[in-house]
């Protein structure tokens, strides 16, 4: 998956 | 990264300011219920991903801000509903929730579910607290407690910038959240006269009071 799919912020 | 950290206690401190606020003086004078609904709706949209939350961080701060503002809507529309002024807090935020729609469907990361909701979720965050202005400026002035929970509330997303940038140095791998950052600086630009003027009275420790 790429990098925005993963929301590592709140 | 620091800036991160000091902006997500920076936003719970402006949840507890504004609890405080409410409870203290048993009065929601001067907050906009329009813009804690469009908050509720902010976290509801922006968290969706919540139960595979992946660092015990992240988790503990979604969970804290969807019950404290779940709380403060009750306080608002029930416990002090008396002190709520409906004619105040007039605001049109169907052009809000059009802004952040439009955005959304015609600039996601990608046409998911997930995606589609959280664009539109930070692009409200970045206009959510336009009610809130507007009612100050209806009011002219505002209780400290008030000032401090706006100013808190803005300085949450503006060490969010420092944030990326220090993240854009210093991680490799790291591409721009360019919906984020955009979204980030237009909701600090909407802050920047409020700000101005907190920064020259309150901290001399006037009355916030529009000129």
């Amino acid at each position: 998956k790429g990098r925005y799919f993963v929301k590592d912020e709140l | 990264n620091i800036f991160r950290v000091l902006g997500d206690f920076s936003h719970l401190a402006s949840i507890f300011i504004l609890l405080h606020k409410i409870q203290q003086l048993k009065s929601c004078s001067g907050i906009s219920f329009k813009s804690q609904v469009l908050y509720m709706l902010v976290y509801i949209t922006r968290y969706l991903d919540l139960p595979w939350t992946s660092s015990p961080y992240n988790f503990i701060f979604k969970v804290l801000f969807i019950s404290s503002e779940l709380y403060i809507i009750y306080l608002m529309a029930r416990a002090y509903k008396p002190t709520n002024d409906p004619n105040l807090d007039t605001f049109h935020v169907e052009f809000l929730l059009g802004f952040a729609g439009l955005l959304a469907l015609l600039f996601p990361y990608k046409y998911t579910i997930l995606e589609v909701f959280w664009a539109f979720s930070i692009w409200l965050e970045s206009v959510a607290i336009l009610p809130q202005l507007f009612m100050l400026q209806r009011t002219g002035e505002a209780e400290a407690m008030t000032a401090h929970y706006i100013a808190a509330l803005g300085m949450y997303r503006a060490l969010y910038i420092p944030n990326w940038i220090y993240r854009y140095f210093s991680e490799p791998t790291h591409k721009v959240d360019t919906i984020a950052v955009t979204a980030g600086i237009l909701q600090t630009i909407l802050y920047s006269d409020f700000f101005w003027i907190y920064y020259t009275k309150v901290m001399r420790g006037e009355k916030f009071k529009l000129p």
